[in-house]
């Protein structure tokens, strides 16, 4: 069986799934919770952006490509801000 | 790839490095010719032009580029050594829009042998892929990837990969070529024979915001819209990659050139396989196609010569539901036999239309059912559309208007 993935490293992937655009962010005035099958689902869409085996859970492999340097941007665009939205 | 949905409207940018990194080997002079080459990498496959510009300018730069440390006055700190390199803002009118930022506390090498530090040739070449309009790509050997790749090699001989090309072309167009063009490059791969026949007219390019389509069907998550020789592509996050539609035949390789209509499409489960459907025959599809010969339908289960309206797969059971008018039938992956006792009649499935253009599966398990600007939602399990279908395609699914004339299901009567 993979490790079991560390509370600090599903902190780290929520946190990065939300900042590259696989999570929406966090609203704290609706307090949802995010659901097993969100998360699941997100990690899924990361890992096949990533090339990497589409496992749907935070796997070493998962977790150590998430500690890759990178750009900046979000990979799902219109997740984040730098996407400027033309106005309908 | 991606795109971002805004282009430069100009064909000459101005560019200049505004500041250099502190403490990294690389003299002002290499920065500079570094950034001149990266844009030159972009430069070379289509008709944008590059124009460094000094200090003393009336206007901003559309590129400035700066090195920066930890927070830099937008909303994107960096965080030393490793994590975030680099950014850039996409095209528009906004001053910051093209403006790339490096992190300075990366150790910026060119041409380092050892592997050490971040190379940073090839870092900027990706930023300028943003400040043109591209997001990033999962293409293996697109420069556009999110991650670092290590170093490109020599900048004055780097190409894009067919990916990027393609990416970039879908937004500024192709190249011109002009008899006084030297190639300044190696030449590019002979491209593939034209689908089309060189003397056809240009084909208009079809408005999905009429709907009726050929095919549509779930694929890794995105859901792709089938139309003649066309498709488009709607991502998870319900943005479509472009509002242009892209070629067949330039996606699907292996397709032979005179299909030219899909008439159905779907992946199946559980291996992942994509079908796409034409007369009484298909294609299967992993990233390429496979096994090369089409396949008839007979060995899903229809009779010689039957064609079909819509195929999908069914999460709950994992059967594939073959369509034409007002019967269906029934495929068992697990056994890789179709099940007895069919066709049978599509009224199985309460309330949806006969011969609908496609079904699929959405991503969160829903069955909908498209037919002309039209679509029939059943939730997930549930072969019982629900009350308030159909419901216009456009506003849900294509960025487009909804029709303001035209049928619609009666509604229920409000309860008083």
């Amino acid at each position: 069986r993979a490790r079991e993935p560390s509370a600090q490293d599903v902190s780290l992937g929520v946190d990065w799934l939300t900042r590259y655009g696989y999570l929406p962010p966090p609203h704290p005035a609706q307090a949802q919770l995010q659901s097993p099958a969100k998360l699941r689902d997100a990690i899924k869409v990361m890992q096949r952006f990533a090339g990497l085996p589409e496992t749907g859970i935070l796997d070493p492999l998962t977790v150590a490509t998430m500690h890759k340097p990178r750009c900046s941007l979000p990979d799902v665009l219109g997740a984040a801000g730098l996407v400027r939205r033309r106005r309908r | 790839y991606a795109l971002s949905g805004s282009v430069w409207k100009k064909r000459t940018l101005t560019w200049r490095v505004n500041s250099f990194p502190q403490g990294s080997g690389l003299s002002q002079e290499t920065v500079r010719t570094l950034m001149h080459h990266a844009l030159t990498t972009w430069g070379a496959e289509s008709d944008l032009r590059f124009q460094e510009v000094g200090s003393q300018g009336p206007t901003e730069p559309d590129i400035l580029i700066d090195f920066a440390r930890a927070y830099h006055q937008d909303s994107y700190p960096f965080d030393g050594q490793g994590g975030t390199l680099a950014h850039a803002f996409f095209p528009g009118e906004h001053p910051i829009s093209g403006d790339t930022h490096f992190d300075d506390e990366e150790t910026w090498t060119f041409g380092s042998k050892d592997g050490e530090g971040t190379d940073l040739f090839a870092v900027a070449v990706h930023e300028f892929g943003h400040a043109l309009g591209l997001g990033h790509s999962s293409a293996p050997d697109s420069i556009m990837r999110p991650f670092y790749q290590g170093p490109v090699g020599n900048p004055a001989e780097y190409r894009l990969s067919q990916d990027d090309r393609e990416g970039l072309q879908q937004l500024y167009g192709r190249a011109p070529q002009t008899p006084y063009d030297k190639p300044t490059r190696k030449p590019l791969a002979p491209l593939p024979p034209p689908a089309l026949p060189p003397d056809s007219p240009p084909q208009p390019l079809p408005d999905r915001c009429d709907g009726n389509f050929d095919a549509i069907a779930n694929i890794r998550g995105e859901t792709f819209f089938f139309k003649g020789p066309w498709f488009w592509r709607l991502q998870p996050s319900g943005q479509l990659v472009s509002p242009r539609p892209a070629r067949l035949h330039r996606f699907w390789e292996g397709l032979p050139a005179q299909v030219k209509v899909i008439q159905a499409a779907y992946a199946r489960h559980p291996d992942g396989r994509i079908l796409l459907f034409s007369g009484p025959q298909f294609w299967s599809f992993q990233d390429r196609l496979l096994e090369g010969a089409a396949r008839p339908l007979t060995e899903l289960g229809l009779p010689p010569g039957e064609e079909v309206d819509a195929v999908f797969s069914w999460p709950l059971n994992g059967k594939t539901y073959l369509i034409r008018g007002q019967q269906y039938w029934r495929y068992d992956e697990a056994a890789a036999r179709p099940d007895p006792g069919y066709p049978r009649d599509l009224s199985l499935w309460e309330g949806a239309p006969p011969a609908p253009d496609d079904v699929t599966v959405s991503n969160t398990g829903d069955t909908y059912f498209f037919k002309g600007l039209q679509y029939w939602r059943f939730p997930k399990g549930s072969i019982k559309a629900e009350p308030d279908s159909p419901q216009p395609m456009g506003p849900k699914f294509l960025d487009c208007p909804a029709p303001t004339v035209g049928p619609q299901a009666p509604r229920p009567p409000r309860a008083t």
